[in-house]
């Protein structure tokens, strides 16, 4: 992969939600998906094999663990290039750093099974594109004074409102605004939602990502974005009433 | 006050 420091990104996001991941290796390219180990969200990520700059691969399942993983992601230099390569004599994942010199570290495969967690097929009501900065910072406004966060679609606006004891906070996007890429309203829906978990999913998350944000009433909500050519899909659950 | 529910609630998963 050309940039070591891009895919650093998603290895930061995904790792803040889960401990370990098996990655599905095929011709096609790489995909995983799991549930939190609380199940109160699932991450999903796909890099086609067009993501690369070279990619050969056949079928293989490869468990890692990701905090480990993060550490050495960690290590990754700018201009660096990534190299993933599979010893399966060894039974390690090698994750080389390109740059001046070559930097290897190998991580032992966890023995883990692909996961039959699937996104579910499901349709929303209201899908809103947003610029992820914004959606970021207004993410942080929001958990000065609470823990969890109202996401509502109405009268063709998107808001932002948290609730504390005694402070509140609201964003507001209207469709013309330089923020929104676009949004389809469907009908009027609100949802609230845990704002660690949140934060989590847009971690990696830079001025110039754009995310597109499915939204029901009471329902889990449901993010899609691409860092660095990796599609990365969340699904998380509400709090509910 | 609102209470955390999981995505099995919704969906048949995992």
């Amino acid at each position: 992969m050309e940039s070591a420091k891009d895919f650093k990104k998603v290895v930061d996001t995904i790792s803040t939600l889960l401990d370990e991941i098996c990655f599905e290796v095929s011709e096609e390219g790489i995909k995983a998906s799991a549930m939190d180990p609380s199940h109160v969200a699932l991450v999903s990520l796909e890099i086609p094999s067009l993501a690369f700059e070279e990619f050969t691969a056949d079928e293989h399942e490869i468990g890692i663990d990701l905090e480990a993983f993060k550490k050495v992601m960690n290590r990754a230099k700018s201009k660096d290039k990534l190299i993933l390569e599979l010893d399966e004599e060894k039974n390690k994942l090698n994750i080389i750093f390109e740059n001046t010199g070559k930097r290897k570290f190998s991580l032992a495969l966890l023995d883990l099974s692909a996961s039959s967690v699937k996104v579910p097929d499901i349709e929303y009501p209201n899908v809103v594109v947003i610029k992820g900065e914004a959606f970021k910072e207004a993410l942080k406004d929001a958990d000065l004074f609470s823990d969890y966060v109202i996401l509502k679609v109405e009268n063709d606006k998107f808001l932002i409102q948290a609730k504390g004891d005694l402070n509140d906070f609201s964003a507001e996007f209207e469709k013309d605004d330089a923020a929104i890429v676009n949004l389809e309203v469907g009908e009027e829906a609100k949802s609230a939602f845990n704002l660690d978990y949140l934060m989590d999913m847009v971690k990696g998350v830079s001025s110039g990502d754009i995310i597109k944000i499915y939204l029901g009433n009471d329902m889990p909500l449901k993010m899609e974005y691409s860092l660095a050519g990796v599609n990365l899909t969340f699904l998380l659950a509400p709090r509910i009433e | 006050k609102s209470k955390q529910v999981k995505l099995s609630d919704f969906f048949k998963i995992g």
